[in-house]
């Protein structure tokens, strides 16, 4: 099984071939790939309801944080992301404002001085695999700083 | 290097990227671990193209999914991924309790140990979903640690930062994207608010928790994919008990009575 509603017939077929392990230096004496992993979850626990003092902690540390959701998604929704940021209490040092991508509104975002928040229009959970061509002009100016 | 990959099953184009695949010791002492990654440099240039690690979430998912079918092997960056999995020596009966991101970090020094020369990269950790909880923790770690590390900085994507706002947040999302009816949205407001606020996350109204409950059942049991909501669902509904589970830690407060939710009448076949 797999989560809800996702198909990756692909990747397990192809992660399971002997030839493809092989390749990519997987011992035989492993279990064969799965999306999840039962055990791993059955034996999680979880430490944090939320990442609020670890966020203030990081972003006094002076490092870049960009929190983006692709905002049909509903495992993790874009609203609860966006109160999760204002809720860490710095200053907006931008408007709420489209970002555009080949000449069309990509979506939404806002800045709180180190911290971006960003929503990925019409792109679900797994934004990469829904907009690529977003995805990856927003990993970009995330990574080099530039604007969106 | 020994974990170079040199060839891929199906694999019929030629790449003007490098890869590398084997595993990273996560532990030490009778307590190691091992982690496996996938690392695929930049087509521009690696000694000096930022470098990112991409982590899946779950808990327990794997992050070879997001490398196969989300970022795969476009590059705006050298891409790592690695799989927050143990895969443990011995097969010990017990999981050890580890602590994710210190482990995380392990691996990463162990990374780093293999590939000396990407040190000086600029460094980025990216999450998605659980993966809101192991970027920011192990960013915490790079950023205290010892480990001479060019972190710059990290992002979530569409990540679980808060179980309360996630849940508070879904019932808004839920009534005003048309999945919820005025009726159920009139009964939730008038079991789980109050003159000044709603409380839809751990409301002790047995009321409230059961009217949630049918919320969350149209949400994610109703045959809609909860992924992404106007594109269909892939397959059956077959339900990884590990996804499951995983599931359950959203509206944990509820989640004890909602078997006493009749399902709704929609529902996949």
């Amino acid at each position: 099984g797999v989560p809800p509603c996702i198909n990756s017939t692909a990747q397990t077929n192809w992660l399971n071939r002997g030839d493809v392990r092989k390749a990519l230096h997987i011992p035989d004496i492993l279990p064969p790939w799965d999306i999840c992993s039962d055990v791993v979850e059955q034996q999680y626990s979880m430490l944090y309801h939320t990442m609020k003092e670890v966020y203030l902690k990081l972003l006094s540390l002076d490092l870049r944080a960009l929190v983006y959701n692709g905002d049909t998604d509903m495992a993790c929704n874009f609203l609860g992301d966006q109160w999760f940021v204002e809720d860490l209490g710095f200053k907006a040092t931008s408007r709420y404002q489209p970002w555009i991508h080949d000449d069309q509104i990509a979506g939404f975002y806002q800045q709180f001085g180190n911290i971006t928040f960003l929503t990925v229009k019409g792109a679900g959970h797994m934004v990469p695999q829904w907009a690529p061509g977003q995805a990856f002009h927003m990993f970009q100016s995330f990574i080099e700083n530039g604007r969106y | 290097a020994p974990d170079e990959v040199t060839h891929l099953p199906g694999m019929t184009f030629k790449t003007n990227y490098s890869q590398w695949s084997g595993y990273l010791q996560a532990g030490t002492g009778n307590n190691v671990k091992f982690l496996h990654y996938w690392f695929v440099t930049s087509q521009r240039d690696p000694a000096t193209d930022p470098l990112v690690l991409w982590l899946n979430g779950g808990p327990g998912c794997s992050s070879l999914d997001g490398f196969l079918s989300e970022n795969g092997p476009f590059h705006v960056s050298s891409l790592l991924e690695w799989d927050t999995l143990i895969l443990t020596v011995k097969n010990t009966t017990r999981m050890m309790i580890r602590y994710v991101a210190d482990d995380n970090y392990k691996a990463l020094q162990s990374f780093f140990a293999k590939f000396p020369n990407f040190t000086q990269n600029e460094f980025f950790i990216f999450g998605e979903s659980y993966g809101g909880v192991y970027a920011p923790t192990l960013s915490l770690r790079v950023a205290t640690g010892k480990a001479k590390i060019n972190f710059k900085g990290f992002a979530v994507g569409n990540g679980l930062s808060s179980f309360a706002l996630n849940d508070q947040s879904l019932i808004y999302f839920g009534y005003y994207h048309g999945l919820f009816g005025e009726d159920l949205w009139r009964d939730l407001n008038i079991n789980c608010c109050d003159e000044k606020s709603c409380n839809f996350y751990n409301n002790t109204n047995e009321k409230c928790m059961t009217l949630v409950n049918v919320a969350f059942v149209i949400v994610y049991e109703s045959g809609l994919n909860e992924y992404a909501l106007y594109l269909d669902c892939e397959g059956l509904r077959a339900y990884h008990k590990g996804y499951e589970r995983a599931m359950g830690h959203l509206f944990r407060s509820y989640r004890k009575n909602l078997s006493n939710v009749k399902k709704s009448s929609v529902s996949l076949r």
